[in-house]
């Protein structure tokens, strides 16, 4: 019945307890609930359909997950969830207090040497500098590929990290590589655990990464993702690529 | 007559205390430690648009008296029993045990940062699963 949003059981009237809270007070446990979530203020305004992109539906699939595990008498086959998580990743989970997705913006980064592969930046900003970095991974979604003729074809993809040298010039520096075969299709991950803590130390070093694709068999010869399917830009919200980072909280709990 | 008098009175206060005692009763087994509601609703809060999951904050909390015999509570621990005959001994001065979560539960809250990024945020030991005295 309350409109208040808290509900207690103290065996006294809903009713009698909402009259005598006032606006002030109501706005009041509101600010207390968040602080104690760690949300001192409400976020921007969200857009339409946010769940439609890949980011919220890859959190809230792991989110239904923790929801499984916690709940032991809904066993993990009741689990309506399609996600999924290697041994590596589901450690991750376990170790990590925080869980951060960031979505991949294109416009950042000036002018960078390379021919046919893809720049991708994140906004690593809101990542508190206290959390420990338990790991970071860029999600790709690899559909079908113009030329399928060789479905067994096997392909290197490669992400870089974009620094800058004391000359000034921009230089790529080896971050990870995966193989898949043009016939995949399906989300990759690539470890970017390494990147992330470097951006959370020095945010002003976060140029973006770039990402190289090439066949196995001819190491020097960039193809573009688009070509064997990988998405990068431009893509359908629920195929956007993804940042995760997986962070653990530190002990130094504010007093209030 | 004075002595039917007496027994009368007597027996009205023997009904009396009964009553009293009834209700004293219930009022124990009311004020007793246990577990009590408390969920806090996103959905009124408006902070659905931004939070995506959980629907609310199921927290729960412990309320009540330890009092002896502490067998009657929930999960009274040893010690409980101690700090009742400590607080027996001299009830002014040493507090009767407390009524406290003996198991918590954590919860996960997933949350919009922005427009474009999203987080999820990990509670350790925010739900009440059970009460006892401590």
């Amino acid at each position: 019945c309350s409109r208040s949003g808290i509900y207690i059981d103290n065996g006294f009237d809903q009713t009698a307890i909402e009259r005598t809270m006032t606006r002030d007070e109501k706005r009041e446990m509101e600010l207390e609930i968040l602080s104690l979530l760690g949300l001192p203020k409400r976020p921007r305004t969200i857009s339409k359909n946010p769940l439609k992109r890949s980011a919220p539906r890859f959190l809230l699939d792991i989110y239904k997950t923790l929801m499984d595990a916690d709940n032991e008498d809904d066993q993990r086959a009741k689990r309506s969830v399609d996600v999924y998580l290697s041994g590596e990743e589901q450690n991750q989970i376990d170790e990590s207090d925080i869980i951060m997705t960031f979505e991949s913006a294109n416009d950042h980064v000036p002018n960078v040497r390379h021919e046919r592969g893809k720049r991708l930046w994140f906004n690593a900003s809101d990542v508190p500098v206290a959390e420990d970095v338990v790991g970071a991974e860029l999600r790709i979604y690899k559909g079908n590929g113009k030329d399928m003729k060789n479905v067994d074809a096997v392909y290197t993809i490669t992400v870089y990290q974009l620094i800058k040298t004391d000359e000034g010039d921009k230089e790529l520096e080896y971050i990870s590589a995966t193989n898949v075969t043009a016939g995949f299709t399906g989300w990759i991950s690539l470890n970017l655990t390494r990147c992330l803590a470097t951006w959370v130390a020095f945010p002003n070093l976060n140029k973006g990464l770039y990402l190289s694709v090439h066949p196995v068999s001819r190491p020097g010869h960039e193809v573009r993702p688009e070509d064997i399917g990988v998405v990068t830009v431009k893509a359908e919200d629920e195929q956007q690529p993804f940042m995760v980072a997986f962070l653990r909280a530190a002990n130094n709990i504010k007093p209030r | 007559v004075t002595r039917e008098t007496r027994t009368k009175k007597d027996t009205f206060n023997s009904v009396m205390t009964g009553y009293s005692k009834v209700k004293n009763e219930r009022q124990d087994l009311r004020r007793s430690c246990r577990i009590e509601t408390l969920y806090i609703n996103f959905k009124d809060l408006s902070w659905t648009d931004w939070i995506i999951a959980p629907d609310g904050y199921p927290a729960f909390y412990c309320a009540g008296e330890c009092n002896f015999p502490l067998n009657a509570h929930m999960n009274a621990t040893n010690h409980a029993i101690v700090q009742t005959l400590v607080h027996l001994m001299n009830p002014l001065r040493f507090p009767k045990p407390c009524c406290a979560p003996t198991r918590l539960n954590p919860i996960s809250v997933l949350y919009y940062l922005d427009d474009h990024n999203v987080i999820l945020k990990k509670y350790k030991k925010m739900v009440v699963k059970s009460c006892g005295c401590h």
